[in-house]
């Protein structure tokens, strides 16, 4: 028997508009530690991965490690019938063949239950190796999405410098061309606000927009987004989710001919 | 020009 309990299942909600663009499918491997989700997108330029320990849900219940191969726009469709105040909770039996999710309102007085076929996916299951940054930028959320949209209409790449300075965000194209420069916070009231960089090189990487703008989808999810960058390395740009875990995608820099 | 990095090098498979 498997059980997840969330109270505030709107999380869900949010972290399936976050992957659903990028992946079409994917295994939810759950344990005694919680769940986690990896996958490539097809092209195998980004991974997702995303990260919930058991002990941030309300209930969590695991007697035997399951992996549940998911059609993620069918996963989003049923999470779309949830209120965003719904209490949701996954529900599977030990070898199974369907989900169930069930949604509560916070009354108590509306329950509904949606039951979805898994699919038998067979995925590579990947390890991420540990490293230390060059640079590591912490910054609000909703200004790298705001940038991130802004600079696509320049050009495909965007390219991140990362200096003693601060950040910049480069794009350019027929157009024309666009810098975004933020400098480190110097004094900051509230910390979701901060813009901090730990750099022990500069770099500069040219990235595509189009994964840029895939992986700003999770920008609900978190007040900071933390973009991490070292040569030979892929960028990762992580959102942390609540007191729960977080959501890491990793896309490949593009490379000079 | 460049091209896109793909991430097959980087993440071992198990």
């Amino acid at each position: 028997m498997f059980e997840a309990r969330l109270a505030k299942g709107a999380i869900f909600k949010k972290i399936l508009e976050a992957v659903k663009d990028l992946l079409t499918e994917a295994s939810w491997d759950c344990g005694d530690m919680g769940i986690t989700l990896q996958a490539m997108d097809n092209a195998h330029v980004s991974l997702v991965s995303l990260n919930l320990r058991s002990d941030g849900f309300d209930k969590y219940r695991c007697d035997r490690n399951l992996t549940m191969g998911m059609n993620l726009g069918s996963m989003s469709k049923i999470l779309k019938c949830a209120g965003n105040d719904d209490i949701v909770t996954i529900r599977a039996q030990d070898n199974p063949d369907t989900v169930t999710f069930v949604f509560e309102s916070e009354n108590g007085e509306k329950q509904s239950d949606y039951e979805m076929k898994l699919m038998s996916l067979d995925l590579e299951h990947l390890q991420i190796p540990e490293t230390e940054y060059a640079c590591v930028v912490k910054m609000p959320a909703g200004e790298f999405a705001r940038i991130c949209r802004d600079l696509s209409q320049f050009g495909d790449s965007i390219v991140i410098s990362c200096s003693k300075q601060g950040v910049k965000f480069s794009a350019s194209g027929d157009i024309g061309s666009a810098n975004v420069k933020l400098a480190q916070s110097s004094n900051v009231d509230k910390e979701e606000e901060a813009v901090t960089i730990e750099m022990q090189e500069p770099v500069s990487f040219t990235y595509a927009c189009r994964y840029l703008n895939f992986f700003t989808k999770a920008t609900p999810l978190s007040a900071q987004v933390k973009l991490s960058m070292s040569p030979e390395y892929p960028l990762m740009v992580e959102y942390a989710i609540d007191d729960i875990g977080q959501i890491r995608y990793f896309l490949a820099p593009k490379i000079e001919d | 020009t460049t091209t896109q990095g793909r991430l097959d090098s980087f993440f071992k498979v198990l």
